[in-house]
């Protein structure tokens, strides 16, 4: 008798938790401050808000190895009716949107609460006022697992005397603070590094951490995009064409795509052999089906925009790193934007040599995706695949050497390797503007170590 | 105005294929083929049938890259009822069970249907019939990714009158067959290699592979295994509760736990300090988190039971690699089980030396995981990681070097670093007894070689 289950998408990601980061205490330990970390800065920077977080570590039950999460942020807020949502239901997001965030899944917040009910049992406590919001609002969850659904166990709400407005989170984990914390700091400082206008608190055992901004000079918020023609599937044009199916295909295309005007639907249209006045609900599935190969074939699509995404900047990019790493030399460089299936990435890198940076007999690589710190999963990661394949001696680096090489990717959809975020895929278009981005740098720091042994040999004489 | 989404399991899939392997047509062609051969061997093997598994692949459209991928299997078959579930619903498996299988995420078959959908709008097509069936039935579904729900398009059934069980499916996928080719055929030789008992036949555009049983010794299926104490965290020992609250703690042990009796249960009810005879559906929030804590730290519980297991065998793993890779000497161990937070596991390690074996700069790795065999992520595997990290001098060998190392880990959970099922993590554990298996192996390499030079200088002399 073979017993045939359906698992709800919480009960499944308890049962496989190392899917998602979570394979031991210490490595939870880091996912618990990163999902909300980056929460907070998805809930100001992408609002135009200055981000000012507060982490707060404690040991709740030494004995047991139970720590306790404080995260805290003055970020946009949660409205009421939404909290139990997003951190009761896995897939449950406000960033399945064509735009680039640090969160993209739905899953983070609520993996670090199936984590601490299958540790310790104990609920998420949640409080939040939207931005402008006359009341706060506090809440104590937890998720049920059958049925990926909220439990509320407590609610509360308040007079919002002094105008608060964004998030603050708590919960109680299993996890391995004092194997953790060189790493929850590596990641600190690294994500202030490329996001200097944010303001980072951090108390724990045994550490403080303040990062105070260094300027206030906020990045444009990306805007919401559209897909991109080169991007569709045949199951995303069923569901636009379900939103209205009395759009002729010319208005169909020119309403739903990102750069898609009067004379290029047309210019397609003709070409894919479509009548631009059909009713798109009429097409028949052959018809959708040749649609969507064609929208995919067609090269004559503009490039994808760039007004999705939020690079980090050369100028940022420089300052941080001098900040951080104290380099003698630092350059960096911002590509233009490509796009591989229709999604736009750019990719920046910078080299930084010598000063603070100690001699090491391979780069130091510094990974980031949607400005996030990547720390694991090294060897998954394209970027450490590029740097590797990189012959140094070429741009006068001889091992061991000071030499750190920072590549950051960003895009409305990065091709994550696994659900923990870690790492990137190697998709052939990403890994070449890697190459190219990386050299050019490279020539940069080649210059100035030629400047810098004539500069010798001169003082030598 | 921010909004707020729910993704259906199906849809959040859909829109993340590369977390399932789906990462381009050249790959999508191989993890098609698979998924379906590996249900098949669960299909067979797992219920002591003999498996005879038919691959087909055509081109079905060459000009849009389209291809058809049929496979055919003699296992047990899928119930009328369950066959639109199956294929239709992500999360849906009769594998949720502690045993060890190919399948385990209830999510492989649906994510190529979802990749079909995607790709060239095509339903699959499914016949089966159960053991003893006197019905044989036939579906063409789809599966409604908004509410992770079959669409049932045509169903039959007729009489089955040669009295035949087993399953074949049939996709339409955007695959590369020519990229994907050799990949395939190292899948089906690596397949056959340990399990020598299936005969496995594939019909391909230049490619014709006929892999004829060499034994019809199966090895005992594997039995169901009840979850073991140490692999315990809260929401599963709620969820048992609620089975039947009435059991005494002492029954509750005994009852749903491996190789717990009442002596074992009860000596650990005196040392957590809970009364034996008190009702499980009394206990209170804390009590429930104590106990759980309390099994995980308890020292006297004994090792889990390897009947869930099935290791492929010295005898039958040196069987296999002497047919496929020739060689000139092999050596092959099964460790006794071993187990990381509960979940048993057994790891088997074989090396292979000259013969038909090329001279390479590296040993040649060859992973499985419950009878899998691994063929993308090395990078990312705790297998290659060991074998990267063995001196080899040590055992005599000199690169380049005719050596191929085979590693075999099987468990009732794999720990899998993503649902592409390509990588094993590097799980402590599991990452010690690989190193012992392979030491055990190359110490027998050694000895063979050391008695070839001996015999070579006599011969010289
Ligand atoms: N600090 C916060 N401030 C405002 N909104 C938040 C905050 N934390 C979570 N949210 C909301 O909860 C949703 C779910 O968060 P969660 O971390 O589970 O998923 P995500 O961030 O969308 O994606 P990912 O799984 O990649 O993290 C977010 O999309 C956001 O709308
Ligand atoms: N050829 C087959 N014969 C019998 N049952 C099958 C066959 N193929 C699929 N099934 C049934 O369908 C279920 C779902 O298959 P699917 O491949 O989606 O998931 P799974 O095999 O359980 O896990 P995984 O995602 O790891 O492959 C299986 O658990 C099995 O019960
Ligand atoms: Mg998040
Ligand atoms: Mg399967």
């Amino acid at each position: 008798e073979i017993r045939y289950e359906e698992l709800s998408p919480a009960e499944w990601f308890r049962r496989n938790k190392e899917l998602a980061g979570l394979t031991n205490p210490t490595r939870a330990m880091y996912q618990t401050i990163r999902e909300f970390v980056e929460n907070s800065l998805d809930a100001t920077e992408s609002y135009g808000i200055l981000p000012s977080i507060k982490v707060k570590i404690d040991y709740y039950d030494k004995a047991r190895g139970w720590v306790s999460v404080y995260v805290e942020d003055n970020g946009v807020g949660i409205p009421d009716s939404e909290i139990p949502n997003v951190f009761g239901r896995v897939f449950y997001s406000s960033k399945y949107r064509i735009r680039q965030h640090r969160g993209v899944f739905g899953l983070g917040a609520k993996m670090i609460i199936l984590y601490a009910q299958s540790t310790t049992n104990k609920p998420i406590y949640v409080r939040s006022a939207p931005l402008g919001s006359d009341r706060i609002y506090e809440y104590v969850l937890m998720i049920n697992t059958l049925k990926n659904e909220p439990i509320i166990l407590e609610r509360r709400e308040y007079e919002n005397k002094y105008r608060w407005h964004g998030t603050a989170v708590k919960v109680i984990i299993e996890g391995d603070w004092p194997r953790a914390k060189k790493r929850v700091e590596e990641y600190l400082k690294r994500t202030y590094m490329i996001a200097p206008y944010a303001e980072i608190i951090l108390k724990a055992p045994d550490l403080f951490l303040c990062f105070p901004r260094v300027t206030t000079k906020l990045p444009p918020p990306p805007k919401e995009g559209l897909p991109h023609p080169k991007s569709v599937d045949v199951e995303l044009i069923k569901h636009l064409i379900a939103r209205n199916p009395n759009l002729t295909l010319r208005e169909f295309l020119t309403e739903y795509f990102d750069g898609v005007g009067k004379q290029t639907a047309e210019a397609f249209l003709k070409w894919a052999k479509f009548d631009p006045n059909k009713k798109v609900g009429d097409l028949t599935e052959d018809e959708i089906t040749e649609l969507t190969t064609k929208m995919r074939e067609f090269n004559g699509w503009r490039r994808p925009k760039a007004d999705w995404l939020s690079p980090v900047g050369e100028e940022l990019l420089i300052e941080g790193i001098k900040k951080v790493l104290e380099p003698e030399f630092v350059a960096a460089v911002t590509r233009k934007p490509s796009s591989y299936m229709g999604h736009p990435f750019i990719v920046e890198a910078a080299i930084a040599w010598g000063g603070r940076i100690p001699p090491s007999d391979k780069p130091i690589v510094y990974r980031f995706a949607n400005k996030v710190p990547l720390l694991y999963d090294e060897g998954s990661d394209v970027i450490r695949k590029v740097v590797e394949e990189i012959d140094w001696s070429v741009y006068k680096v001889k091992f061991p050497a000071p030499l750190a090489v920072i590549v950051h990717v960003c895009s409305t959809k990065i091709p994550y390797v696994s659900a923990g975020k870690e790492a990137i895929a190697d998709v052939v278009e990403i890994e070449e503007e890697i190459v190219l981005a990386i050299r050019e740098v490279a020539r940069k720091l080649r210059q100035y170590i030629t400047k810098k042994e004539k500069e010798e040999e001169i003082y030598i004489k």
